[in-house]
């Protein structure tokens, strides 16, 4: 049996929304380590990994390892019916049919209980191999929503540059070409504002910014996203949560 | 989707 009760059902929220237009039917791997997501994108461009740690909920109880095949649109629908700060529990049995979920608010004078069917999702898990990134960028995630939002007009594809000057968005299109660069700064005051840029090797590689402007839908879970690139392997975009994680990879361009 | 990698062939199967 699981039981898994979350201070805050906007957490969840946040989660589905971030993922659910790159991927539809998921495994919500319940273990020890907590909830669990792994999945790839229908054209296998982008893998999206999440986990929801069991520390993050109060109390996390599973008897055994289930795994909860759930369809993320009807997922949605129902968590459309919790207030972001409701507590929100999670249950399920054994071998389970349904899942259930129960929101309360915080004065506990209201309980909403609903049931999701549950499907049979038989998902390959791919093993990501353990990456020391010649680069690591951290930035404010609304800064990186942004450039992508903005290069996405001029073209299909950005030129990702890092360098010990700073980290360079190009891109090139039929009505012209554009850039950004981001120089490494440090904001004392506001930390989650700060540009910070780990290099060991200078790094460049394209990638389509149709993937990297849907990832930016997770911009909502965290202030700071990292940019982890190596040369021909693909990037990883990571938003960190109190608890937890989700991080998509992205394969790059090849060939130009 | 030209030039365009698969996230296959970077991750290995379980």
């Amino acid at each position: 049996m699981l039981e898994a009760r979350l201070e805050q059902a906007g957490v969840l929220k946040k989660v589905v929304d971030a993922i659910r237009d790159l991927v539809q039917d998921i495994n919500f791997d319940c273990n020890d380590s907590g909830i669990a997501l792994q999945a790839m994108d229908n054209s296998h461009v982008a893998l999206v990994s999440m986990l929801l740690k069991s520390e993050g909920f109060s109390p996390y109880r599973l008897d055994r390892n289930i795994a909860l095949g759930i369809n993320l649109t009807s997922l949605t629908k129902v968590l459309r019916c919790a207030q972001n700060e409701d507590i929100l529990t999670l249950k399920a049995e054994d071998t389970p049919d349904t899942l259930s979920l129960i929101f309360e608010n915080a004065e506990n004078d209201r309980i909403s209980e609903y049931e999701l069917k549950l499907m049979d999702i038989d998902q390959e898990h791919l093993g990501i191999p353990e990456t020391e990134y010649a680069a690591a960028i951290s930035m404010p995630s609304a800064e990186f929503q942004r450039i992508c939002r903005d290069l996405i007009q001029l073209s299909d594809s950005v030129t990702i540059e890092a360098s010990k000057e700073g980290v360079k968005f190009s891109c090139s299109g039929d009505i012209g070409s554009g850039s950004v660069t981001l120089r490494q700064q440090n904001n004392v005051d506001k930390p989650d504002l700060s540009t910070k840029i780990e290099l060991t090797e200078p790094v460049t590689l394209t990638f389509s910014l149709k993937y990297l402007v849907n990832f930016c839908k997770a911009s909502a879970l965290s202030s700071v996203v990292t940019l982890s690139l190596s040369n021909e392997v693909p990037l990883l975009v990571e938003y960190a949560m109190g608890s937890g994680f989700v991080r998509f990879y992205l394969a790059p361009k090849i060939g130009e | 989707n030209p030039g365009q990698g698969s996230i296959n062939s970077y991750f290995f199967k379980k």
